[in-house]
């Protein structure tokens, strides 16, 4: 199966 | 003030309608260079970033910076009374409460004026990194949404592969399993009906199809439709139109 990973992740607030 | 007038309402329509079931409210940042919009939708999956410049405005003026906190439900049934040829200009004072929408048709024979009533949102802005990114596909808007919306019938994700050979999506569920595959083609009398794939290393990434089939309600805004992706970091999916852009980004799914 996979999962469902979150954008914050990758992208950090400014 | 802001004060920014739009040669045809169908621009603002089709991009409300492109946005607002994966946004409730936003903040329509204003500022000399244009009207911008980031958002994350609620499970901070994916995430809309819009850009309607100050050119595709005319006129525009916009004094100092503002953010316009909007519900985006309520913006788009104002912009029902809107006619798609109809001309808009957006009103906003200093520190608004309100903003002003006026739609004239285009002989001038009837003036529509609406106030809607603006919202404080505390609204983070993510920084996104400048990508190179991998796997550049470009193809008919037309027919990424007709992928979409047909393997969704399979499966609730795409595994998006983009190589040599071409790009292959790929739905497997329980009914069966499915799978497009588009090479690159060249159609110089219609550019926009081409599929063009340049690659600097073979990606494979997999998506929830919900959001992908949502991103594609922009598919009345542009002719094509860019994929962007590397392995390992959100797709960014691009339509651009005159004057501005509409992006999205999805975070991958991972395997467990």
């Amino acid at each position: 199966g996979s999962q469902q990973r979150a954008l914050d992740f990758f992208f950090k607030p400014k | 003030m802001l004060e920014a007038r739009l040669a045809q309402a169908a621009v603002l329509k089709k991009t409300l309608d492109a946005i607002k079931e994966l946004v409730t409210d936003a903040n329509f940042d204003c500022s000399d260079g244009g009207i911008s919009l980031q958002a994350m939708d609620n499970s901070h999956v994916a995430l809309v970033s819009l850009l309607l410049r100050a050119d595709g405005f005319e006129p525009y003026r916009c004094d100092r910076n503002l953010a316009l906190g909007i519900n985006l439900n309520s913006l788009s049934k104002v912009l029902r009374s809107a006619q798609n040829e109809d001309i808009i200009t957006l009103k906003a004072a200093d520190d608004p409460d309100n903003l002003s929408l006026t739609f004239e048709s285009q002989n001038q024979d009837r003036i529509s004026e609406y106030e809607m009533k603006l919202m404080d949102i505390d609204q983070e802005h993510l920084g996104i990194p400048e990508t190179a990114y991998a796997a550049v596909i470009t193809m008919p808007a037309a027919e990424f949404q007709r992928i979409c919306r047909d393997l969704s019938g399979i499966s609730e994700s795409v595994t998006i592969d983009a190589s040599k050979d071409g790009v292959k999506f790929a739905s497997a569920g329980d009914i069966g399993n499915g799978s497009v595959t588009l090479k690159q083609t060249h159609n110089p009398e219609e550019p926009a009906l081409s599929t063009s794939i340049e690659l600097s290393e073979s990606v494979t990434l997999t998506f929830s199809l919900k959001y992908l089939v949502n991103f594609t309600k922009a598919t009345p805004l542009a002719g094509a439709v860019t994929l962007q992706m590397s392995n390992d970091v959100p797709l960014l999916v691009e339509y651009k139109m005159e004057g501005g852009y509409l992006r999205y980004y999805l975070a991958p799914k991972i395997q467990d």
